[in-house]
């Protein structure tokens, strides 16, 4: 599972 | 968030402060890579980009902006204030030769052909190899500083708990970015010779210094 908005690490 | 995540990232921001505080406080960066330290300025401001478009959490936010401050103000003692101690004969890596391939992979291999999400994945890859200049003078000097290899320690300690992060989260989030994987993992293998050197020299109180 891949999403843009899941950019949440460092 | 979990708990390797975490660490690691305490570990990263432990890394950075160590190196300002310790060009700060000695009032010299002998022994520091400047050219590795504009490569990392260069990944967070690429990565970070995302500050003005998404917001995530007041840590996320946070740490980002610290990370960027630290490391301009880094560049900054380096080349500007503390610019006579910078050891420049050293320090002769030429970055073009890692920021060209990989703007180009940028290009070709990401999750999306868009501007931010190229800076991004451009982000992501130098940081793999940031350090490589830092590695080399070491290397050609022959010896680091005890606090500049506690830099190092601590640095290729949060990424080597990334990988960590990145296991608990395909097992227990079955989440995963194979871009981040594949170049965090690129990146902890550079540090394994530096780690080899690190628990038999520094840890037993010796100066990291290299074999003639």
């Amino acid at each position: 599972k891949y999403a843009k908005s899941e950019k949440d690490e460092l | 968030m979990n708990i390797f995540r975490l660490v690691g990232d305490l570990s990263h921001l432990l890394a950075i402060l160590l190196l300002l505080w310790k060009i700060w406080k000695t009032r010299s960066c002998a022994g520091v890579s400047g050219k590795s330290q504009i490569m990392f300025g260069l990944v967070y401001i690429t990565r970070y980009l995302d500050l003005f478009t998404n917001f995530i959490s007041i840590y996320n936010t946070t740490m980002k902006a610290i990370f960027i401050a630290v490391a301009i103000a880094t560049i900054y003692l380096i080349y500007f204030k503390f610019k006579a101690t910078y050891d420049s004969n050293h320090d002769t890596f030429r970055m073009e030769f890692l920021i060209v391939p990989v703007g180009g992979l940028a290009f070709l291999v990401n999750h999306d052909f868009t501007a931010l999400e190229i800076l991004w994945t451009f982000s992501i890859y130098l940081e793999s190899v940031a350090i490589l200049p830092q590695l080399f003078m070491i290397s050609k000097t022959g010896e680091a500083e005890t606090i500049t290899s506690h830099y190092l320690f601590a640095l290729g300690s949060y990424r080597a708990l990334y990988i960590v992060n990145w296991v608990y989260r395909y097992y227990f989030e079955g989440f995963f970015d194979l871009i981040a994987i594949v170049a965090g993992c690129v990146q902890t293998i550079l540090y394994c010779d530096f780690f080899y050197l690190y628990v038999t020299k520094v840890m037993h109180g010796k100066k990291l210094s290299l074999p003639a």
